[in-house]
Protein backbone atom coordinates (compact mmCIF):
# COMPACT_ATOMS: atom_id res chain seq x y z
CA UNK A 1 0.00 0.00 0.00
CA UNK A 2 1.19 3.65 -0.67
CA UNK A 3 -0.24 6.89 0.39
CA UNK A 4 0.15 10.49 0.66
CA UNK A 5 -0.82 13.53 3.42
CA UNK A 6 -0.68 17.17 2.67
CA UNK A 7 -1.70 20.75 3.44
CA UNK A 8 -1.23 23.71 1.17
CA UNK A 9 -0.50 27.16 0.97
CA UNK A 10 -4.25 27.49 1.52
CA UNK A 11 -4.61 25.30 4.72
CA UNK A 12 -6.31 23.17 2.85
CA UNK A 13 -5.65 19.19 3.21
CA UNK A 14 -6.11 16.03 1.43
CA UNK A 15 -4.96 12.44 1.52
CA UNK A 16 -4.59 9.46 -1.17
CA UNK A 17 -3.94 6.26 -0.46
CA UNK A 18 -4.02 3.27 -3.14
CA UNK A 19 -3.07 -0.64 -3.24
CA UNK A 20 -2.98 -3.85 -4.64
CA UNK A 21 -4.27 -5.35 -1.76
CA UNK A 22 -3.34 -8.59 0.56
CA UNK A 23 -0.88 -10.97 -1.86
CA UNK A 24 -2.99 -14.25 -2.29
CA UNK A 25 -6.31 -12.39 -1.77
CA UNK A 26 -9.90 -14.14 -2.26
CA UNK A 27 -10.71 -12.65 -5.76
CA UNK A 28 -13.74 -9.49 -5.00
CA UNK A 29 -11.91 -8.96 -1.17
CA UNK A 30 -11.19 -5.06 -0.83
CA UNK A 31 -9.84 -4.15 2.26
CA UNK A 32 -9.65 -0.58 4.01
CA UNK A 33 -7.87 1.27 1.09
CA UNK A 34 -11.29 2.49 -0.55
CA UNK A 35 -13.31 2.74 2.90
CA UNK A 36 -13.51 5.89 3.67
CA UNK A 37 -12.61 6.81 7.30
CA UNK A 38 -10.18 3.52 7.38
CA UNK A 39 -8.15 3.69 4.39
CA UNK A 40 -8.07 7.68 4.97
CA UNK A 41 -9.89 10.65 5.78
CA UNK A 42 -9.15 14.41 5.30
CA UNK A 43 -10.78 17.31 6.85
CA UNK A 44 -9.90 20.67 7.05
CA UNK A 45 -11.02 21.30 10.45
CA UNK A 46 -8.44 18.62 11.94
CA UNK A 47 -6.21 17.03 9.32
CA UNK A 48 -5.94 14.27 7.26
CA UNK A 49 -4.47 10.44 7.46
CA UNK A 50 -3.46 7.74 5.29
CA UNK A 51 -3.18 4.44 7.24
CA UNK A 52 -1.67 0.73 5.90
CA UNK A 53 -1.53 -2.46 7.48
CA UNK A 54 -4.07 -5.23 7.67
CA UNK A 55 -7.34 -3.73 6.12
CA UNK A 56 -9.74 -5.85 8.09
CA UNK A 57 -8.18 -4.85 11.55
CA UNK A 58 -8.07 -1.10 9.92
CA UNK A 59 -12.22 -1.59 8.93
CA UNK A 60 -12.96 -2.72 11.91
CA UNK A 61 -12.03 0.38 14.23
CA UNK A 62 -11.91 2.78 10.81
CA UNK A 63 -8.22 3.87 11.77
CA UNK A 64 -8.42 6.44 10.03
CA UNK A 65 -11.00 8.79 11.16
CA UNK A 66 -10.16 7.72 14.61
CA UNK A 67 -7.16 9.09 14.45
CA UNK A 68 -8.63 12.39 13.79
CA UNK A 69 -10.66 12.02 16.42
CA UNK A 70 -8.41 11.50 19.08
CA UNK A 71 -6.58 15.10 17.32
CA UNK A 72 -10.38 16.07 17.98
CA UNK A 73 -9.53 16.16 21.21
CA UNK A 74 -6.86 17.70 21.25
CA UNK A 75 -4.28 15.39 20.95
CA UNK A 76 -1.20 16.31 18.90
CA UNK A 77 -0.31 13.86 15.80
CA UNK A 78 1.83 11.72 16.76
CA UNK A 79 -0.34 11.07 20.18
CA UNK A 80 -3.32 10.17 18.18
CA UNK A 81 -1.23 7.75 16.07
CA UNK A 82 -0.24 5.95 18.78
CA UNK A 83 -3.71 5.64 20.65
CA UNK A 84 -5.09 4.69 17.24
CA UNK A 85 -2.21 2.02 16.70
CA UNK A 86 -2.64 0.49 19.81
CA UNK A 87 -5.94 0.61 20.20
CA UNK A 88 -6.06 -1.41 17.17
CA UNK A 89 -3.69 -3.53 18.42
CA UNK A 90 -5.11 -4.34 21.67
CA UNK A 91 -8.91 -4.54 20.64
CA UNK A 92 -8.00 -6.61 17.12
CA UNK A 93 -4.47 -7.68 17.09
CA UNK A 94 -4.09 -6.04 14.20
CA UNK A 95 -0.75 -3.54 12.92
CA UNK A 96 0.13 -1.17 10.42
CA UNK A 97 1.24 2.58 10.09
CA UNK A 98 -0.41 5.79 9.25
CA UNK A 99 0.97 9.34 7.98
CA UNK A 100 -0.46 12.27 9.42
CA UNK A 101 -0.60 16.19 8.77
CA UNK A 102 -2.92 18.36 11.04
CA UNK A 103 -4.59 21.61 10.22
CA UNK A 104 -1.25 23.68 11.63
CA UNK A 105 1.33 21.51 9.67
CA UNK A 106 2.34 19.16 12.35
CA UNK A 107 3.35 16.00 10.96
CA UNK A 108 3.61 12.50 12.05
CA UNK A 109 5.29 9.08 10.84
CA UNK A 110 3.87 5.71 12.80
CA UNK A 111 3.83 2.22 13.00
CA UNK A 112 3.10 -0.76 15.07
CA UNK A 113 5.19 -2.81 12.37
CA UNK A 114 8.71 -3.52 12.57
CA UNK A 115 8.91 -1.30 9.18
CA UNK A 116 7.19 1.32 7.59
CA UNK A 117 9.09 3.20 4.67
CA UNK A 118 8.00 6.87 5.08
CA UNK A 119 9.03 10.70 3.73
CA UNK A 120 8.32 13.91 4.35
CA UNK A 121 8.81 17.55 3.46
CA UNK A 122 8.31 20.66 6.13
CA UNK A 123 9.96 23.76 5.17
CA UNK A 124 12.25 22.44 2.57
CA UNK A 125 13.48 19.81 4.61
CA UNK A 126 13.71 16.02 3.74
CA UNK A 127 13.45 13.48 6.29
CA UNK A 128 13.02 10.00 4.77
CA UNK A 129 12.74 6.90 7.45
CA UNK A 130 12.22 3.46 7.32
CA UNK A 131 13.11 1.61 10.70
CA UNK A 132 11.61 2.69 14.50
CA UNK B 1 0.39 28.32 5.23
CA UNK B 2 3.85 26.93 4.85
CA UNK B 3 3.49 23.38 2.99
CA UNK B 4 3.63 20.08 4.10
CA UNK B 5 3.72 16.62 2.64
CA UNK B 6 4.08 13.31 3.83
CA UNK B 7 4.25 10.21 2.05
CA UNK B 8 4.30 5.94 3.26
CA UNK B 9 5.04 3.06 0.87
CA UNK B 10 3.56 0.43 2.96
CA UNK B 11 3.85 -0.98 6.32
CA UNK B 12 5.54 -4.41 6.67
CA UNK B 13 8.49 -6.51 6.40
CA UNK B 14 11.41 -4.90 4.12
CA UNK B 15 14.15 -7.32 3.38
CA UNK B 16 17.29 -5.02 3.55
CA UNK B 17 18.78 -5.23 0.12
CA UNK B 18 16.12 -3.61 -0.94
CA UNK B 19 16.14 -0.92 1.85
CA UNK B 20 17.71 1.95 -0.60
CA UNK B 21 15.27 1.20 -3.19
CA UNK B 22 12.59 1.80 -0.66
CA UNK B 23 13.97 5.39 0.37
CA UNK B 24 14.60 6.51 -3.10
CA UNK B 25 10.83 5.74 -3.93
CA UNK B 26 9.64 7.85 -1.33
CA UNK B 27 11.91 10.36 -1.47
CA UNK B 28 10.85 10.94 -5.53
CA UNK B 29 7.06 10.90 -4.37
CA UNK B 30 7.51 13.38 -1.72
CA UNK B 31 9.56 15.76 -3.95
CA UNK B 32 7.29 15.45 -6.46
CA UNK B 33 4.52 16.16 -4.22
CA UNK B 34 5.83 19.11 -2.58
CA UNK B 35 7.06 20.56 -5.79
CA UNK B 36 3.34 20.73 -6.79
CA UNK B 37 2.61 22.75 -3.04
CA UNK B 38 5.52 24.84 -4.30
CA UNK B 39 4.19 26.16 -7.04
CA UNK B 40 0.98 27.00 -5.11
CA UNK B 41 -0.69 23.76 -6.05
CA UNK B 42 -3.62 22.70 -4.00
CA UNK B 43 -3.37 19.62 -1.43
CA UNK B 44 -5.56 17.46 -3.54
CA UNK B 45 -3.30 17.43 -6.59
CA UNK B 46 -0.55 16.93 -4.55
CA UNK B 47 -1.34 13.75 -2.87
CA UNK B 48 -2.32 12.36 -6.05
CA UNK B 49 0.64 13.15 -7.91
CA UNK B 50 2.68 11.93 -4.77
CA UNK B 51 0.58 8.47 -5.05
CA UNK B 52 1.14 8.09 -8.94
CA UNK B 53 4.77 8.17 -8.11
CA UNK B 54 4.53 5.25 -6.09
CA UNK B 55 1.78 3.59 -7.92
CA UNK B 56 4.60 3.66 -10.61
CA UNK B 57 7.76 2.49 -8.83
CA UNK B 58 7.48 -1.25 -9.17
CA UNK B 59 8.87 -1.88 -5.26
CA UNK B 60 5.58 -0.67 -4.05
CA UNK B 61 2.09 -3.08 -3.86
CA UNK B 62 0.11 -0.40 -5.95
CA UNK B 63 -0.05 0.05 -9.61
CA UNK B 64 3.08 -1.53 -11.05
CA UNK B 65 4.19 -4.12 -8.54
CA UNK B 66 0.89 -5.19 -6.54
CA UNK B 67 0.77 -8.29 -5.35
CA UNK B 68 -1.75 -10.89 -7.23
CA UNK B 69 -4.55 -12.24 -6.14
CA UNK B 70 -5.51 -16.29 -5.41
CA UNK B 71 -6.36 -16.33 -8.92
CA UNK B 72 -2.50 -14.84 -10.25
CA UNK B 73 -4.62 -11.60 -10.88
CA UNK B 74 -4.30 -7.64 -9.74
CA UNK B 75 -7.15 -6.19 -8.05
CA UNK B 76 -6.25 -2.58 -6.76
CA UNK B 77 -8.29 -0.44 -4.52
CA UNK B 78 -7.71 3.51 -4.41
CA UNK B 79 -9.07 6.27 -2.51
CA UNK B 80 -8.76 10.33 -2.26
CA UNK B 81 -10.15 12.91 -0.44
CA UNK B 82 -10.16 16.81 -0.19
CA UNK B 83 -10.65 18.21 3.63
CA UNK B 84 -11.88 21.70 2.49
CA UNK B 85 -15.03 20.17 1.18
CA UNK B 86 -15.21 16.51 2.82
CA UNK B 87 -15.57 15.16 -0.84
CA UNK B 88 -14.03 11.86 -1.47
CA UNK B 89 -13.66 9.44 -4.92
CA UNK B 90 -12.21 5.58 -4.55
CA UNK B 91 -12.64 2.62 -6.84
CA UNK B 92 -11.85 -1.17 -5.59
CA UNK B 93 -11.25 -4.26 -7.36
CA UNK B 94 -10.22 -2.21 -10.39
CA UNK B 95 -8.49 -4.15 -13.02
CA UNK B 96 -6.10 -3.00 -16.45
CA UNK B 97 -5.22 0.47 -15.44
CA UNK B 98 -1.96 1.81 -14.13
CA UNK B 99 -2.75 4.75 -11.93
CA UNK B 100 -6.30 3.51 -9.64
CA UNK B 101 -5.41 6.95 -8.04
CA UNK B 102 -6.38 9.04 -10.84
CA UNK B 103 -9.93 7.10 -11.32
CA UNK B 104 -10.46 7.76 -8.30
CA UNK B 105 -9.96 11.77 -8.36
CA UNK B 106 -12.32 11.27 -11.27
CA UNK B 107 -14.94 9.84 -9.77
CA UNK B 108 -14.95 12.05 -6.60
CA UNK B 109 -14.85 15.13 -9.70
CA UNK B 110 -17.41 13.68 -12.41
CA UNK B 111 -19.43 11.29 -10.19
CA UNK B 112 -22.18 11.58 -7.79
CA UNK B 113 -20.93 8.96 -6.18
CA UNK B 114 -17.83 7.99 -3.90
CA UNK B 115 -17.18 4.57 -4.79
CA UNK B 116 -17.00 2.55 -7.80
CA UNK B 117 -15.81 -1.04 -8.27
CA UNK B 118 -15.07 -3.89 -10.48
CA UNK B 119 -16.99 -3.36 -13.73
CA UNK B 120 -18.40 -0.43 -13.35
CA UNK B 121 -15.20 0.98 -12.64
CA UNK B 122 -13.75 -0.12 -15.54
CA UNK B 123 -16.55 0.88 -17.82
CA UNK B 124 -16.14 4.44 -16.36
CA UNK B 125 -12.50 4.34 -16.63
CA UNK B 126 -12.73 4.01 -20.23
CA UNK B 127 -15.89 6.48 -20.36
CA UNK B 128 -13.21 8.88 -18.85
CA UNK B 129 -10.81 8.18 -21.66
CA UNK B 130 -8.21 6.28 -19.03
CA UNK B 131 -5.83 4.21 -20.98
CA UNK B 132 -6.63 0.46 -20.71
CA UNK B 133 -3.62 -1.97 -20.06
CA UNK B 134 -2.92 -5.77 -19.43
CA UNK B 135 -3.24 -6.52 -16.21
CA UNK B 136 0.16 -8.77 -17.09
CA UNK B 137 1.53 -5.41 -17.97
CA UNK B 138 1.40 -4.78 -13.81
CA UNK B 139 2.61 -7.85 -12.84
CA UNK B 140 6.26 -8.20 -11.71
CA UNK B 141 8.63 -11.13 -11.01
CA UNK B 142 8.43 -10.58 -7.67
CA UNK B 143 4.98 -10.72 -7.04
CA UNK B 144 4.53 -13.77 -8.92
CA UNK B 145 7.26 -14.87 -7.26
CA UNK B 146 5.71 -14.71 -3.87
CA UNK B 147 2.20 -15.89 -5.51
CA UNK B 148 4.17 -19.09 -6.55
CA UNK B 149 5.66 -19.38 -3.19
CA UNK B 150 2.13 -18.74 -1.03
CA UNK B 151 0.49 -21.68 -3.31
CA UNK B 152 2.74 -24.02 -1.91
CA UNK B 153 0.82 -26.65 0.01
CA UNK B 154 0.36 -25.04 4.55
CA UNK B 155 0.91 -21.59 3.26
CA UNK B 156 -1.54 -19.45 4.68
CA UNK B 157 -0.73 -16.36 2.93
CA UNK B 158 -3.61 -14.15 4.14
CA UNK B 159 -3.45 -15.46 7.73
CA UNK B 160 0.43 -14.67 7.63
CA UNK B 161 0.24 -11.12 6.63
CA UNK B 162 -1.75 -10.06 9.71
CA UNK B 163 1.19 -9.74 11.16
CA UNK B 164 2.93 -7.67 8.85
CA UNK B 165 0.24 -4.98 7.66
Amino acid sequence: TVGAVAIDCQGNVACATSTGGLTNKMVGRVGDTACIGSGGYADNNVGAVSTTGHGESIMKVILARLILHHMEQGKSPEEAADAGLNYMKSRVGGIGGVIIVNSSGDWTAKFSTNQMSWAAVKDDQLHIGIYH
Amino acid sequence: MKPVIVVHGGAGKIVEELDATYRAGVKRAVLKGYDVLSQGGSALTAVEEAVIVLEDEQIFNAGHGSVLNEKGDIEMDAIIMDGKNLDSGAVSAIRNIANPIKLARLVMEKTDHMLLTCEGATLFAKAQGIPEVPNESLVTERSRKRWMKNLKENSNPVADQIGLG
